[in-house]
């Protein structure tokens, strides 16, 4: 049977092929905003592919999200599914949607560890790391959200391989994070990224590396402020928000921090739901729940970056 | 591939910062199994600590000795991971 998104089962969890089939028919759907990139492969060689939402231009403004650094978990790469196909439906009908996207560029990494996510499959449904060999010892991954070059090394973060924090040898060793740094990088004009987690229901901005507030703490903690209200609006889901050392821990080598000190103003982290029942086991009758909460926060968050340009 | 049958998730609440201490010390066990989902921050925050089955007695012992109180999250992983299995094998047909 033809392949089509209007068959695809968004409440459901899904292997990583499905999901990059998924992707295929998201594009056939809508061949004149959706394409799809290749920023790199895996420590394993996978592909590491990219969504990329635009409506014409050459290097406009952009916002980068991604979901599923962390393998195990799994409610985020499928809400990372249900807000592609979110933002594929609703360009042309929603005025938001349609405003961001008439001037700014999208690019959205549903499966930005896939040889994790792979293992969670096939072999360790808790596997949260990469999957790279690590020389000298019988332990396997690094952190791939403690691997980025900023604040690389410190406290908020392990030497140990074996560790579920492990750094990894030198900032960017993992090719999953390198291929976001060069991507960024060369595109040159990111103005967010937002990293998708879960669990525990908080929105976070830098530094987790540091104590000193970032210097647009305030824009960035009243946005947050007004993302986590709109999010509780829907269900009464209940997050806090602040930068990640205030609000969890110190934590050094994070995405948002590096995007954040090489200029991404909007840089954000969510961690998803849970309310403390099933933790990275949450069932996938949850997902759209979660996915449908989520995207107010998130309309918010791009809108304040079309709204405010640098 | 890896079974966590009998594994459980408790959700741990520490009552002030030396059971803060106390429990990065429990995490830093290498002959323990047992995992942070959520991790010991400061006391307002609540901590879930995956433990294999293996593990449970000591770290339920070492918890109950030093007055930690705690709940059980999930009663045995295993058995949600295969419900999970379960709901993803009845969607995909």
């Amino acid at each position: 049977t033809e392949r089509s998104t209007s068959t695809f089962d968004f409440a459901s969890y899904h292997t990583i092929d499905e999901i990059y089939d998924w992707m295929d028919t998201l594009v056939d759907d809508h061949p004149n905003l959706v394409s799809k990139i290749q920023i790199g492969q895996s420590f394993e060689n996978r592909s590491l592919y990219v969504l990329k939402f635009s409506t014409g231009g050459s290097n406009r403004s952009a916002i980068w999200l991604d979901t599923g650094i962390h393998a195990r978990e799994w409610v985020t790469q499928a809400v990372g599914v249900w807000t592609a196909n979110k933002i594929a439906k609703e360009y042309g009908q929603d005025p938001s949607v349609t405003a961001i996207l008439d001037s700014m560029d999208i690019f959205l990494e549903i499966i930005t560890n896939p040889d994790g996510f792979a293992f969670t499959h096939s072999s360790n449904r808790l596997w949260r790391k990469t999957r790279s060999i690590n020389a000298g010892s019988h332990c396997v991954g690094v952190d791939p959200n403690r691997n980025w070059d900023a604040g690389f090394g410190g406290s908020g973060s392990s030497s140990n391989p074996c560790s579920e924090t492990y750094r990894g040898p030198y900032g960017h060793s993992e090719r999953e994070v390198k291929a976001i740094v060069d991507f960024i990088s060369d595109h040159g004009n990111v103005k967010s990224v937002i990293s998708i987690h879960s669990y525990s229901q908080m929105l976070l901005f830098p530094y987790g590396y540091k104590r000193t507030p970032a210097p647009h703490y305030q824009e960035l903690n009243e946005l947050a402020k007004k993302a986590v209200r709109d999010l509780a609006a829907v269900y009464g889901t209940k997050y806090t928000y602040g930068s990640i050392v205030d609000t969890i821990y110190v934590a050094d080598g994070t995405t948002i921090d590096w995007a954040y000190d090489n200029g991404v103003k909007y840089s954000f982290t969510f961690e998803l739901r849970d309310t403390g029942r099933y933790g990275f086991l949450l069932p996938s009758t949850q997902i759209i729940p979660t996915a449908t909460e989520t995207w107010p926060a998130l309309l918010d968050i791009m809108i304040h970056v079309l709204e405010h340009p640098y | 591939e890896e079974l966590f049958v009998g594994d459980q998730v408790l959700r741990i609440t520490a009552s002030d910062e030396e059971q803060i201490t106390l429990l990065k010390v429990l995490g830093e066990q290498e002959e323990l199994q047992v995992d942070f989902w959520r991790h010991p921050t400061s006391p307002s925050h609540p901590v879930d600590l995956w433990v294999s089955f293996s593990s449970l007695q000591p770290v339920k012992t070492f918890l109950e000795s030093n007055s930690i109180s705690y709940s059980i999250m999930i009663k045995d992983v295993q058995a949600l991971l295969d419900e999970e299995k379960k709901t993803m094998t009845k969607s995909r047909r």
